[in-house]
């Protein structure tokens, strides 16, 4: 078995020398990271911060803030939690790679060169 | 609301383990 | 700030790959595009090629969480109080976690293998390829299906003496390889060859004048097998002839014909080797050259070891050769176990672990525990 990796999109981007200097990638994407497990629920309830994008039911479970300036950010979870962390370069880019199982293709979309990852304890919001 | 927005903290992070990749892991 | 959302049911579909500096630079590079690929479904592991090159895909977990997020706009747009704020300044975008992963894939170089699965073997049969399983399937698809990089495969093909006869992808049998070898060595010889410089259809001819009249096994494509098998490419469709890997393959045929049933004298095998060239050839020989092959029972007298006869577990290899040979030398001995050193220790300390070292003057000998 095998199977061709589409790379078309992130050589272009490669070529072009549009690297990712902020959180969010050149094509709109970012990585974030979480020293624990993120609870989300698994089922849509009768609250405001439930809603759908594109027939997909979502939750809006937090609100960012980076200062790029100092590479730090703060992260809320909900509306008890406060997370610190900060704005990390990767030492090694990762790729993005999307398996299509109707179609049996694979295709790098992006490349991360940031994520931005909170390690510590979270703390109240007071 | 039954329902928690939570993240639950790791006292530590760990990512030794490494292992081989199968054609079915691949596709899972 | 940035308002953040995300899936109820993320999209498991998404995976993230280390992109090592040889990585980017195929992805940069005008060659053909990176594949996975893998020898089978069920049992073997996945390797990461692009045109040159071939790496082991390496699955590494981690314990965190990690949401990959995208830029989106919102379908009910909401306003946000200040004092769900906390004091940070307004979102002014949104982005949607739709996957979650707990690991990466690592890239480990690798060298690329060969499927030889139904690749049948050619000792100058009449008939080739007859009913093989392989007929209709070209030397690219045996690529194709194959864990490996094209040039990887291109250069593997010929080691291990790969060829096209009626255009049915085959491997030339050991037999069929020494007779091709002796064959060319003579014809090129006879006719005065450079053997820096020789050319495939050059040499071709010139063994075509010397096997009789009728069908010869010994048609183009077998001699530009034997070529690349034992030469290295000039950088004119040329190959330069490689005379130790020559001498080599006499050597082990040698020792395979005279010294397998029980050993013999070195300076009497010496001999014979040296009387199995063609006349007047003229290749250096030296014992040395022919280890991994052949163990010294006693003092003085060799002996073949078949690779077929290895165990596979490496205690029982470890054990077996110490029955052959109580004491090695270190240099004479490595050949024979460093494809069990699958973790890349350096080889006298992977030895180490199952023998005993001992200096005997300048040399290090290799003797069990």
């Amino acid at each position: 078995p095998s199977v061709a990796i589409s790379t078309s999109q992130v050589r272009a981007l490669l070529l072009s020398e549009n690297r990712q200097t902020n959180v969010t990638t050149p094509m709109g994407n970012m990585m974030l990271e979480i020293q624990g497990d993120l609870e989300i629920p698994e089922t849509s309830h009768a609250d405001d911060r439930f809603s759908s994008h594109e027939g997909v039911d979502i939750v809006k479970f937090g609100l960012l803030h980076v200062n790029m300036e100092t590479k730090s950010a703060t992260l809320f979870i909900g509306k008890k939690q406060r997370l610190l962390g900060s704005v990390v370069k990767l030492d090694t880019p990762l790729g993005l790679l999307k398996f299509n199982h109707k179609s049996g293709t694979v295709e790098m979309q992006d490349i991360f060169s940031y994520k931005v990852i909170f390690k510590n304890r979270p703390l109240p919001i007071m | 609301k039954n329902f928690r927005i939570w993240v639950r903290y790791k006292e530590g992070f760990s990512d030794a383990v490494r292992k081989n990749v199968s054609w079915h892991d691949l596709w899972s | 700030s940035t308002n953040l959302y995300s899936r109820l049911s993320c999209d498991p579909s998404y995976k993230l790959v280390q992109l090592t500096p040889e990585l980017l630079e195929a992805l940069t590079s005008d060659e053909p595009q990176l594949q996975f690929k893998c020898f089978d479904e069920k049992r073997s592991d996945v390797v990461l090629c692009s045109a040159r090159r071939t790496w082991l895909l390496r699955q590494k977990n981690h314990s965190n969480t990690v949401m990959l997020m995208r830029e989106f706009l919102p379908e009910d747009e909401q306003t946000q109080e200040d004092s769900s704020l906390f004091g940070i300044p307004r979102p002014i975008n949104d982005l949607l976690g739709y996957s979650r992963t707990t690991y990466e894939y690592e890239t480990r170089a690798t060298e690329g293998r060969i499927n030889l699965d139904l690749v049948p073997i050619y000792n100058g049969e009449v008939n080739f390829p007859g009913e093989s399983k392989l007929k209709g399937r070209t030397l690219k698809d045996v690529f194709d299906n194959s864990p490996s990089s094209e040039t990887e495969c291109k250069v593997r093909w010929y080691q291990l003496g790969g060829c096209v006869v009626n255009g049915c992808p085959c491997i030339l049998s050991p037999d069929m390889l020494s007779n091709a070898l002796h064959v060319t060595l003579m014809s090129a010889l006879a006719e005065s060859l450079d053997f820096d410089r020789l050319h495939p259809c050059e040499t071709y001819e010139v063994v075509q004048k010397d096997v009789e009249k009728g069908r010869s096994p010994y048609v183009l494509e077998v001699v530009r097998t034997v070529l690349a098998k034992f030469g290295t490419p000039n950088d004119d469709e040329t190959w330069k002839l490689n005379r130790r890997q020559v001498a080599q393959w006499y050597g082990v045929r040698a020792l395979q014909k005279f010294a397998s049933r029980h050993s013999v004298p070195l300076e009497e095998f010496l001999i014979k080797w040296k009387s199995t060239f063609p006349p007047f050839a003229g290749f250096d020989i030296d014992i040395k050259m022919l280890r991994g092959w052949f163990c010294e029972p006693t003092r003085g007298t060799v002996q073949y070891v078949s690779k077929d006869t290895l165990p596979v577990d490496v205690k029982d290899r470890f054990k077996m050769l110490f029955k052959l040979q109580s004491q090695w030398d270190l240099e004479a001995f490595a050949p024979f176990i460093e494809d069990l050193n699958t973790k890349g220790l350096k080889i006298d300390t992977f030895i180490m672990k199952y023998a005993r070292k001992r200096r005997i003057g300048k040399k290090i000998v290799v003797c069990s525990r």
